[in-house]
C-alpha cells in the first residue's frame, strides 16, 4: 500500500459517501444517473467475486464490502424507494447503458493477462468501470445546472482513478515486474473521460458559479 | 513456483 493507492482508495470512499448523504439525506437523486448507479454495481460484482477465495488483507476486504454494499443500496434507492424515486428524472437518463457491456465483455474475452473465468471478469469489470461515467456525464449535459452534491460526487469518482495513476507510477518505479498495461490504459482512459468535466469543475469554483457544461 | 497472483488492488 502506498499514499497514493491510499488517496485514491479514500476519495473513492468519499464519492459514494457523499452520493449515500445526497440520496438518504435529502431524498433527492435529481441529477443523478441511475444507468451509471447499475453499471457500477455490475463493475463491483464482477470485480470482486474473489472477494471470499482470495484474502489480500482485511482493509481489503473491508473496502470491497462497503463498495459493494454501497452501490446496490443507490440503485436501490434510486428504483424502489418511493420519495427517492420520484426524483429521478427517468426521460433524461436515456443512455443505453447494456450497450456499453458488449464491447466491454468482448474485449475482456480478447485482451486480459489470463484466460480463466475470474480473470476475464476481473479485465470485464476494468473496461467496463472506464467507461461506465458516460450515461452520468451524458445526463449532466442534459439537465442544465446541477447541484453541489452531484458536483463534488462526479469531481471525487474521477479524481479516485487519478490517484491510482501515481499509485501506479510509483509501484512500476518501485516494484520490479509490477507492469499492469491492461489496468493502466483503461485507467487513463477513464480519467480522461472526465478531462472537460473537471475543466468546467475547475471554471465554476474559480469563478464561483453554478456547474454547467456547455450543451 | 510463481504463486497464484490475486489482485490486490480494488
Amino acid at each position: 500500500m502506498n499514499i497514493f493507492r491510499l488517496a485514491g482508495d479514500m476519495t473513492h470512499l468519499a464519492s459514494v459517501l457523499v452520493l449515500l448523504l445526497k440520496i438518504h439525506t435529502i431524498k433527492s437523486c435529481a441529477g443523478v444517473s441511475l444507468k451509471t448507479q447499475e453499471l457500477y454495481v455490475i463493475v463491483f460484482a464482477t470485480r470482486y467475486l474473489d472477494i471470499f477465495t482470495s484474502f489480500v488483507s482485511i482493509y481489503n476486504s473491508l473496502m470491497k464490502l462497503i463498495f459493494l454494499g454501497s452501490s446496490f443500496s443507490i440503485v436501490w434507492y434510486m428504483r424502489y424507494h418511493k420519495a427517492v424515486h420520484r426524483t429521478y428524472d427517468r426521460e433524461q437518463d436515456t443512455f443505453r447503458h447494456w450497450f456499453l457491456m458488449l464491447p466491454c465483455i468482448l474485449l475482456a474475452l480478447l485482451i486480459h493477462e489470463k484466460f480463466t473465468f475470474f480473470e476475464v471478469m476481473w479485465t470485464f469489470s476494468l473496461y467496463l468501470e472506464a467507461v461506465a461515467i458516460l450515461p452520468q456525464l451524458v445526463l449532466l449535459q442534459r439537465t442544465r445546472n446541477i447541484d453541489n452534491l452531484t458536483g463534488q460526487y462526479i469531481f471525487l469518482l474521477g479524481g479516485y482513478r487519478g490517484f491510482y495513476i501515481l499509485n501506479w507510477i510509483y509501484r512500476y518505479f518501485t516494484e520490479p515486474h509490477y507492469v499492469h498495461w491492461i489496468t493502466w490504459i483503461s485507467g487513463l482512459v477513464q480519467t480522461l473521460l472526465y478531462a472537460d468535466f473537471f475543466y468546467y469543475y475547475f471554471l465554476s469554483w474559480k469563478n464561483n458559479k453554478k456547474l454547467q457544461l456547455p450543451a | 513456483a510463481n504463486e497464484e497472483e490475486s489482485h490486490d488492488e480494488l
